[in-house]
């Protein structure tokens, strides 16, 4: 089963 | 003063159309280059980031920075009303306007409609996205790509794109069974056939067909559309709109746990 990333996690804030 | 006239107008209604299912409010900013949008959807999963530079337009004027929160769902009521072959008008005198005013007139010039859209202060969420060298970018048919997911999401969920020098291969794996479909380079003068694939590194990255399927939705702005990947990164998913800008959806992998 593969999690979904978010993007948060590849970009920062602004 | 914001003034931003746009000849094609059904540009703009594609563009909404093609967001609303995926954000329920932007904020659009106004700036003496043109228009920029990014949004991300309620699960922070997906981007989808609007480019349109001020020389597309018709008439564009911009006296100072001005940011424009707008819910997608007013905003497609008050797009309704404008017809395919009118040119859109953007409007306000004030420096914080509280309500956008828009324009739809038919060539003729014989019918002229007026709407004022109240806008909405929303608190920016922008991510920094920085301009990456994507190792895998595949320009391919945007209709191919759009029947390649719907097909697909009828098997599974996830889709698993590998690239290699001369293909691109979408897997899929469901409780029904599992498909591939491998996509070649193919320098065909067809635009629906062809396929240009510049890999400098492979990759191997899951994704939601559910995601791909509401990017999809921006067939109608561009005959082609760029899949930009590197391993580890989201996706970017781009739609070039002729000598407007472009639209651009990021997109997070699933990874195993």
């Amino acid at each position: 089963q593969k999690g979904q990333q978010l993007l948060n996690e590849y970009y920062n804030q602004g | 003063m914001f003034e931003a006239k746009l000849q094609q107008g059904v540009i703009f209604k594609k563009i909404v159309d093609a967001i609303k299912d995926l954000v329920k409010s932007v904020n659009i900013d106004a700036s003496t280059s043109g228009l920029s949008m990014q949004a991300m959807d309620s699960a922070h999963v997906a981007l989808v980031s609007l480019k349109l530079n001020e020389n597309g337009f018709k008439d564009y004027r911009c006296d100072r920075p001005i940011t424009l929160g707008l819910s997608i769902e007013n905003l497609s009521k008050i797009l309704k009303c404008a017809g395919n072959d009118d040119t859109i008008t953007l409007q306000t005198d004030e420096e914080e306007p509280s309500s956008l005013k828009f324009f739809f007139e038919n060539q003729q010039a014989s019918k002229i409609s007026e709407f004022s859209l109240n806008l909405m202060s929303l608190d920016s969420e922008s991510l920094g996205i920085p301009d990456t060298d994507y190792s895998s970018v595949i320009q391919m048919s945007s209709a191919e790509f759009s029947r390649i997911c719907k097909e697909l999401s009828s098997i599974s969920e996830t889709v698993e794109i590998e690239t290699s020098k001369e293909s691109v291969k979408f897997s899929v794996q469901g409780d029904i069974g599992a498909g591939s479909i491998t996509v070649k380079n193919n320098q065909s003068d067809k635009d629906v056939d062809r396929v240009d694939l510049q890999i400098d590194q492979p990759v191997k990255l899951t994704f939601a067909l559910r995601y791909l399927n509401m990017f999809n939705k921006a067939v109608s702005l561009s005959s082609t559309v760029s899949l930009n990947m590197s391993e580890e990164n989201p996706l970017m998913v781009e739609y070039k709109i002729d000598d407007l800008g472009s639209l651009r959806f990021y997109l997070a992998p699933k990874i195993s746990d």
